[in-house]
């Protein structure tokens, strides 16, 4: 009761009218700017005629993935929490779904930091983890799961009110299904239970937001500047994370942050008991964002109107050879206390509303869906993915393969085994461009060892799980 | 078992990169001294 009292909703556009979901979505809206690139399609800033609302527009290929698409909406159109983005209703239009939802005038959380190029100070983290928990209590409440907590996936309206967007991966729990076991969310995000695939609950989204505290508070999460596969090694294997510098942050928040990020996730805090933390507790309200929102909001546009002179200077100068004021973007006002400088590159970490996507980091930060859900959904019980025709490769080199695919089509590919002590006596006999060359191949290299070992023991396990999955049935006819 | 051998690659990989960034500093630094 009191979950639901906290997340009593303000009076607002509840969903569209039935006269609007029979028209053409443009006669219903004016479409006014594009947002950006959500996880699936573009995201475009709306009017809605018959209200005058501002609404946001999901417009999703329909040759993507519908059913997590359709999911999504599913899991959206369940809430109904001043914390989650709300969904209105949705429209075909020639090959593409176009999804209405809540607009969130200010952006996500890594927006404002990109924008400002500055992290957030204590109040502010605090009055948006607040919000947040209060919309993950709600989720957590409904049996649902994010699986996708990071700030690119936190947004937060005019007011400040933070909202949870982005359900592409959400998972819901039947009480059967008590756990999951499928590796999704974002790697550095992603807590150890997820990464071992040992099955999880709703405590996972506790971790990612303890380190979605950090990546505010530092302008990145730990790790992010390490390779995501070793990271996702590393996450299971080392101590929980820490501040870089942690004498810089208070001690409610130090220890609001280690009680995020506990290993063992039956030790690890729900969100009920860490709006009880004194962190969280004495979080100022939501005008403390004002500030942040207004100066992102005015960057923004600054930003826009910033592009739009290059556009028509470059259409200008394709007519004449006239030296154009190509400028570097907005730069934040450097007035501002000890912050730290936001990574330019991660900003943009693949979520909900990307503004521009030039960076490197982007393509590692991304959210990671691994094993299709659809034959775990068809049972009653937890269960193991069990493959059927191809070997599986472990969930996160599926992954790295295709970015890999994505991102190394130029690598020269060539197949050094396990580095030996041979390689590290040859070192000195090469040249400083094959010295670069293997630094530079190494990763794949290692990936690609990585995947031949785990096909190796899948083989070995793979007649054990047949073994038990034949049991089970056995059982079951009995 | 498995992830023993994951660390065992990963630790290898790791000195491996140490030492390749090792050397590629060492020949920075020659060539900065010659220079």
């Amino acid at each position: 009761e009191q979950v639901q009292l906290r997340n009593n909703p303000r009076r607002q556009l509840k969903k569209l009218s039935e006269d609007s979901l029979t028209k053409q979505p443009e006669e219903v809206f004016d479409i006014l700017e594009k947002l950006g690139e959500g996880s699936y399609g573009s995201v475009f800033k709306a009017h809605y005629k018959e209200t005058g609302e501002i609404v946001a527009i999901k417009q999703v290929p329909v040759e993507s993935d519908l059913q997590e698409i359709i999911k999504e909406i599913s899991i959206m159109q369940q809430c109904n929490s001043p914390h989650v983005v709300k969904y209105y209703g949705s429209y075909f239009k020639n090959s593409d779904l176009w999804i209405v939802m809540e607009y969130c005038g200010a952006g996500s959380v890594s927006d404002i930091i990109r924008l400002r190029n500055k992290t957030l100070g204590e109040d502010e983290i605090a009055a948006i983890v607040q919000s947040t928990l209060k919309g993950l209590e709600y989720l957590h409440f409904m049996r649902k799961i994010h699986r996708d907590i990071k700030a690119g996936n936190i947004l937060l309206n005019s007011e400040g009110q933070a909202k949870l967007a982005d359900f592409g991966v959400a998972g819901q729990l039947t009480d059967t299904m008590a756990k999951r076991n499928t590796v999704i969310g974002t790697p550095f995000w992603m807590a150890p239970e997820v990464i071992q695939e040992i099955g999880y609950n709703c405590v996972a989204d506790i971790w990612s937001l303890g380190i979605t505290a950090i990546e505010m508070a530092e302008g990145k999460p730990p790790y992010a500047d390490i390779h995501p596969m070793r990271a996702i090694f590393m996450i299971p294997t080392n101590p929980p994370p820490t501040f870089r510098n942690p004498d810089q942050w208070s001690e409610p928040f130090r220890d609001f942050v280690s009680q995020c990020l506990v290993k063992n996730p039956e030790d690890r805090a729900t969100a009920t008991q860490l709006l009880q933390h004194p962190f969280i507790k004495n979080a100022k309200s939501n005008s403390v964002l004002k500030a942040l929102i207004t100066e992102s909001m005015e960057l923004k546009l600054k930003k826009q109107e910033m592009q739009q002179r290059e556009q028509d200077a470059e259409d200008e100068e394709n007519s004449d050879e006239d030296e154009v004021d190509q400028g570097t973007m907005v730069r934040a006002s450097t007035s501002d206390l000890g912050t730290v400088r936001a990574a330019g590159s991660l900003g943009s970490s693949l979520g909900t509303m990307i503004e521009h996507n030039d960076s490197t980091l982007d393509s590692q930060l991304g959210t990671m869906v691994i094993n299709s859900e659809d034959e775990e959904e068809d049972s009653s019980t937890m269960k193991h993915h069990h493959e059927t025709m191809q070997p599986a490769k472990p969930s996160f080199l599926q992954y790295f393969e295709q970015k890999e695919k994505e991102d190394n089509k130029n690598s020269d590919n060539n197949c050094h085994k396990l580095p030996t002590e041979g390689d590290m006596e040859v070192i000195r006999s090469l040249s400083v461009e094959e010295l670069r060359r293997r630094l530079a191949s190494l990763d794949p290299q290692m990936e690609q060892e990585i995947e031949e070992i785990h096909q190796r023991y899948q083989a070995k396990r793979q007649p054990i799980l047949d073994a038990i999955e034949a049991k089970k049935r056995r059982q079951q006819s009995f | 078992l498995f992830m023993k051998e994951l660390e065992r690659i990963v630790k290898s990989y790791e000195a491996y990169r140490q030492a390749l960034l090792t050397e590629l500093d060492m020949r920075k630094q020659r060539q900065q001294w010659y220079a």
